[in-house]
């Protein structure tokens, strides 16, 4: 089934 | 000040609609160029990111950049008051403190004024970096409704996987599998309303995301005859609908990945 990422490790902050 | 009016009302009611359940409240961020908006939902696994061109509306008027903040269920419950044809007018004072929503009928007929408190949101934007996706799906955006409401009934999580072939939709769960494929194909006659299934692929993609989210973005469907998915491995997904010419409505999603 896997594990559910978070956007925030993918999109910095600017 | 700030003073947009669009023509086609409707388009805001849908917009409203595509959104509400995913994100609570949000700033749509006004500048000379249009209005922007873009919210994480609460558990940072979505991200909607809204965009409408200052040139899609009849009038639009921002002299200082400001930072609507609202509250997108009680917005929704408002703007559902719009008539299919009537015409919006969003203003608001420089410190964005209070909102007047104002429906206009074709005919000019009735106009009815809608008042909103301003919140005060304090969000970070995410900086989306610009991604040169190795699939991207376009197809009917009624189809891909389908297709994540038909899977739910089986699972939870989807696999969605790119060949040259087509696309397919596959999910597990203790009751059984379920798996849809759909071939490239031709839009019938050109018909806006019957477009086909198109992908151009760089690269072949499976991965797997959870079907509650995509059923979220499938509630844009009436934006749109056709939606577009964007995948590369390892990376969120993007789901994109057109607002009219002015502009669109994009859901980032994260992966699910190998335990």
């Amino acid at each position: 089934k896997g594990s559910q990422t978070h956007l925030d490790s993918f999109f910095g902050r600017p | 000040m700030f003073e947009a009016r669009l023509p086609q009302g409707d388009l805001l009611k849908k917009i409203l609609e595509a959104v509400k359940d995913l994100v609570t409240d949000a700033n749509f961020d006004c500048s000379s160029t249009g209005i922007s908006l873009q919210a994480m939902d609460s558990s940072h696994v979505s991200l909607v990111s809204l965009l409408m061109r200052a040139d899609g509306f009849d009038h639009f008027r921002c002299d200082r950049n400001i930072s609507i903040g609202l509250n997108l269920l009680a917005m929704s419950k408002v703007v559902r008051c719009v008539g299919n044809n009537d015409a919006v007018t969003m203003k608001a004072d420089d410190n964005g403190d209070l909102v007047t929503l104002m429906f206009e009928s074709q005919d000019g007929s009735k106009v009815s004024d809608w008042q909103l408190r301003g919140l005060d949101i304090d969000s970070e934007r995410l900086g989306i970096p610009s991604t040169d996706y190795s699939s991207v799906v376009t197809m009917p955006s009624a189809e891909f409704a389908r297709i994540c409401r038909d899977l739910s009934v089986i699972g939870d999580t989807v696999v969605i996987t790119t060949t040259k072939e087509g696309v397919t939709f596959a999910s597990k769960g203790e009751l059984g599998t379920g798996k849809i494929a759909l071939r490239q194909s031709a839009a019938i006659d050109d018909d806006a309303d019957s477009p086909g299934v198109s992908i151009e692929l760089q690269e072949p993609v499976s991965q797997s995301f959870a079907l509650r989210y995509l059923s979220f973005f499938t509630k844009a469907t009436p934006l749109a005859p056709t939606v577009t998915i964007s995948m590369s491995n390892g990376v969120p997904l993007v789901v994109e609908y057109p607002v009219g010419d002015m502009g669109h409505i994009r859901f980032y999603l994260a992966p699910k990945v190998e335990d």
